[in-house]
């Protein structure tokens, strides 16, 4: 089927393994799967690709395409950019705040 | 998504930073610290906050040049792609910065050069130290991918200088000098008078001994080195509180906050006398050989009011470890059984252990403690032949320096081992930990770092316990399932 094939082919920098280790990594997928190993919806996946796609000012299509894939082999800060992301903070004081709140 | 605020921010009005690693081979110190106090200095235009440097372990701000695997649970991936991350402000880690080692870091060649401007990604890395998160504003500075951000201009972009003044407010001009000869106080920047710390070991990278504020949980980084309290911003009785709580986790029992129970002592048993004096903020002990007694008063920690070192199921039946006791809890037990000694149940521990750091039992029911950098095997109460052994044979780091707890899930019984701020899933049949780890214990969302101990109960739920308290988690969440419970005594201790 030279559609599929050729969808398959875009991606031949980067299977799809990677895509979704870059999304949880920076913060726009759940990581917990990692551990849980629950199962992802494909409307999850595209909603993902669609905020990373706006983050980083590409149009919004849901899918790995080539300027994504660019995008996400460019060199960049390690920290993630969704701003709930609590990674990066000592997580006591996020308790702290929340006990306050 | 213009620019975000994390929510933290240094309350302290002169924010100190250190280079920490500066025996960095391929790069000039100097030059580096010369950077690092510029792109500090750009933020400080713009926003009430002041920066000193200072070298030592003591700065809010920890600069670090690492590679791969160096003890955050983010890991750098080698030249090209992450090229640095930041931690918001806070204690610990907080506010560190780490660059990736490997790069191809640019310090004074021309824009055009190949390889990455350190200055650039400095200005974006301080960014996070100071509270910023990212933006989407592709010409911000905090915009994460890597461009070229700030030209030399007099300012800032503009979202950048709305995010940074929202923190911390505009920067405050100093009436009846002349402004335009006032610069802020970042450009002057005092050597500190804090003697050189001594030369770090280059055998292993070396990791900040950062400090914290008091908060009495906060113990160890994963490779062990203690938290030292520092001038810190918070009021002495917390100090005191965290020190006080510090010994009580490490200190030998005082008869003033603990129950005295006599335990009879077999006659050859060889007693040692364990005398504590505390003086005002250090605690000695010191251990001396007497001539054995037929008996002994033995102090045990007060069961109501402690922290737990190990709580787990063996053979089904509840065991809570504390210093160098434990408590065999039965369930139809109405009342708590008195305690005796872990190595009257246990045989073949070292004779002067203080403590347990975790134990569970494995799916082939032998029993593994941690103690330290080594594990034992037991085989029912009996230690194993050819243990203990290093935590290096499961595949550990070398810098670990402890397990702080050993948990068989209940989501997909496997076996975790956390260390710190990092967790590893344990393969009990190649006796190893997986490849794909250490991760970051922040994917046990609300748990926090150095926790205590962790065991799933009969109930088929998995607890987690940091300090005197415990939270129950949600295995589907992957979070807590309830606020934090202050007193796990009551629970489990049947007070």
């Amino acid at each position: 089927k030279p559609i599929e094939r050729e969808r398959r082919s875009e991606a031949k920098f980067w299977d799809y393994d990677d895509s979704q280790k870059y999304l949880m990594q920076f913060g726009y997928l759940e990581k917990s799967n990692i551990e849980t190993g629950n199962l992802r919806t494909i409307e999850e996946l595209e909603q993902a690709v669609r905020s990373l796609q706006r983050f980083g000012g590409l149009k919004e299509t849901g899918t790995v395409d080539e300027e994504t894939l660019a995008l996400m082999q460019r060199p960049r800060c390690g920290a993630p950019d969704d701003k709930d992301s609590l990674d990066f903070r000592p997580s006591y004081e996020v308790r702290l705040k929340r006990s306050r709140s | 998504r213009r620019y975000v605020i994390q929510g933290q921010k240094w309350q302290n009005p002169i924010v100190t930073y250190s280079l920490v690693n500066q025996t960095m081979s391929e790069l000039d110190a100097g030059q580096v610290r010369r950077i690092l106090h510029e792109a500090l200095g750009l933020w400080a235009q713009h926003a009430n906050i002041n920066f000193r440097e200072v070298y030592s372990t003591d700065a809010d701000i920890q600069v670090m040049f690492a590679r791969k695997f160096h003890g955050d649970g983010y890991n750098f991936d080698g030249p090209g792609k992450i090229l640095a991350h930041a931690f918001y402000p806070g204690t610990g880690i907080g506010g560190d910065a780490h660059f990736d080692a490997d790069e191809k870091w640019l310090l004074n060649e021309p824009l055009d050069a190949e390889g990455t401007r350190l200055f650039d990604v400095a200005v974006h890395e301080f960014g996070h130290s100071l509270g910023l998160g990212h933006s989407s504003q592709q010409d911000a500075i905090m915009f994460p991918w890597h461009h070229i951000s700030y030209r030399g201009k007099d300012t800032i972009p503009e979202d950048d200088r709305l995010g940074i003044q929202s923190i911390y407010g505009p920067r405050k001009k100093i009436y009846g000098k002349n402004p335009e000869r006032h610069t802020p106080s970042t450009t002057t920047t005092t050597t500190t008078t804090t003697p050189a710390p001594p030369p770090r070991p280059t055998t292993r990278p070396y990791y900040p001994v950062k400090n914290t504020t008091g908060h009495p949980w906060e113990g160890l980084y994963p490779h062990g080195r203690p938290y030292t309290t520092r001038r810190t911003t918070t009021t002495t009785t917390e100090r005191s509180h965290h020190r006080e709580d510090e010994e009580t986790r490490y200190r030998t029992q005082l008869p003033a906050t603990t129950e005295t129970t006599t335990v009879r002592h077999r006659p050859h048993h060889r007693p040692h006398h364990r005398t504590t004096t505390t003086t005002a903020m250090t605690t000695t002990t010191t251990t001396t050989t007497r001539r054995p007694y037929r008996h002994r008063t033995t102090i045990h920690p007060n069961p109501c009011n402690t922290s737990f070192d190990a709580i787990t199921l063996i053979r089904n039946e509840l065991f809570i470890f504390k210093d160098r006791w434990l408590w065999r809890m039965n369930e139809n037990d109405l009342h708590r059984p008195t305690p005796f000694e872990i190595h009257r149940m246990f045989f073949g521990l070292p004779a002067d252990f203080e403590r347990i750091d975790t134990v569970y039992e494995n799916k082939h029911q032998k029993i593994i403690f941690f103690i330290g950098k080594q594990y034992y095997v037991f085989n029912s109460q009996y230690l194993e032949p050819g243990y203990p052994r290093p935590l290096t044979d499961l595949g550990l780091p070398d810098s670990i320096e402890r397990i702080d707890a050993a948990l068989v899930w209940s989501h997909n019984n496997r076996t975790y081992l956390y260390s710190g701020r990092l967790y590893w899933k344990f393969d009990e049949d190649t006796n190893r930990v997986e490849l794909d780890y250490p991760r970051d214990m922040s994917m046990w969302r609300g748990i926090g770092y150095n926790i205590d101990s962790a065991f799933q109960y009969r109930d088929g739920k998995t607890y987690f316990f940091k300090g005197r308290g415990y939270w129950r988690f949600n295995d589907m969440n992957m979070s807590i399932a309830h606020e934090y419970q202050k007193s796990s005594a009551r629970r489990w201790m049947k007070c």
